[in-house]
């Protein structure tokens, strides 16, 4: 605090008596030089950032032509690799777990909100009520501000974010494309012991559905759901064939960063795989090889009115931990 | 961060192997924003 407010206060103008402040030469030097270093840093990360502008520029104009850029490893992915991310992301942590004072926290969350187009209107809590940046990033929203499609027949999003992939998923091997070029297997994702039905089951469950409705017709058994596999039989939907899709959404730093239910389902199983903990920026998607399935990440897994569903939430470096759950008071 | 969503959807009765026509659909692009609560596709049933 007394470091920041040293560099807001104008410092007085070096007197033709500094010598005569027993400071002599030295004194007004080392004076200079914090100042030095810290401009010399904000150059550094100026030339960074813009440089990092330029790229992103040159990719939102080949977006804009249609050109999707394509899986490419390079040395900086290579890089990552090399870097303790984990130690990296729990000093982050503990950075952000500070306590900020009072006075300091509006001016840090506006410039976190300016930096990463967050909407500060939507916050439960006045500003001044979240001791630190962590808190903040974790924030709920004023009641009302994120309404549920009431439509029965629609599956919601469960978070705030940018659609990066989505679509079916046919075949044995069901691969979801992390970007042009490059898919990885969703049971890799999932985990080998996931619930996922399989082109088989699917067969199966419509065999089972077809032979019920064919022979039994008449005496329908509501108790012949089978709990110890994952077909789910629904007399209601049971003349419609199932698919199974996925939708991959990416969450800024910005973004609102709970996560709540697609729909109206029941989860059975919770599974976490610990991992590295890459960036998984659009960069990063591009650059690193299975980015989804070699980072930390916690799988949901469960069953909703239309069958099988699962939710992946992963990690980054910047979130280096996913809440599993919370015992609330009351 | 990333959430990656896996779900069964109602699809066509009347397919021809190897093909499928969609039911559900998707109403979002790669690219959208989109916030909790906002509808990610739709089925209609047949």
């Amino acid at each position: 605090t007394s470091f920041t407010k040293k560099l807001l206060t104008p410092q007085p103008p070096p007197s033709i008596n500094a010598a005569t402040n027993g400071g002599g030469n030295s004194q007004g030097d080392s004076s200079y030089f914090l100042p030095g270093a810290t401009v010399a840093t904000i150059l550094m990360l100026g030339a960074l950032h813009a440089r990092r502008m330029y790229d992103d520029k040159k990719h939102e104009e080949m977006r804009e032509k249609g050109i999707e850029l394509e899986f490419q490893p390079d040395a900086k992915a290579s890089f990552l690799r090399l870097l303790p991310l984990r130690s990296i992301s729990r000093c982050w942590g503990q950075l952000t777990s500070m306590e900020i004072p009072v006075w300091l926290r509006p001016h840090v969350y506006r410039a976190w909100a300016r930096a990463f187009h967050s909407n500060l209107e939507e916050a439960a809590l006045p500003l001044e009520e979240y001791t630190s940046l962590k808190e903040f990033f974790a924030r709920a929203l004023k009641e009302g501000s994120r309404p549920i499609n009431a439509d029965p027949q629609c599956l919601v999003s469960p978070v705030d974010g940018t659609v990066l992939r989505f679509g079916e998923l046919k075949g044995a091997g069901a691969m979801i494309e992390q970007v042009k070029g490059f898919s990885y297997p969703v049971f890799s994702l999932l985990g080998a012991s996931s619930l996922l039905p399989t082109a088989a089951d699917i067969n199966v469950q419509e065999e089972h559905t077809e032979s019920i409705t064919t022979t039994e017709k008449s005496k329908k058994s509501w108790w012949r759901v089978s709990l110890a596999s994952p077909k789910v039989w629904d007399p209601t939907s049971s003349r419609a064939k199932r698919g199974l899709f996925y939708c991959v959404i990416y969450l800024n730093p910005g973004d609102y960063h709970r996560i709540h239910s697609p729909a109206d389902w029941n989860i059975l199983v919770r599974r976490h795989f610990s991992g590295h903990l890459y960036p998984v920026n659009e960069r990063a998607t591009r650059t690193i090889r299975n980015l989804y399935i070699e980072n930390e990440r916690v799988i949901l897994e469960g069953v909703w009115q239309e069958g099988f569903m699962a939710l992946a939430a992963v990690g980054a470096t910047n979130i280096g931990s996913i809440e599993l759950g919370a015992f609330n008071m009351g | 961060s990333t959430v990656v969503l896996i779900f069964q959807a109602p699809i066509s009765k009347l397919l021809q192997e190897g093909d499928s026509s969609q039911e559900f659909n998707f109403n979002v692009k790669c690219g959208d924003r989109i916030r909790v609560g906002e509808a990610l596709g739709r089925w209609h049933s047949s």
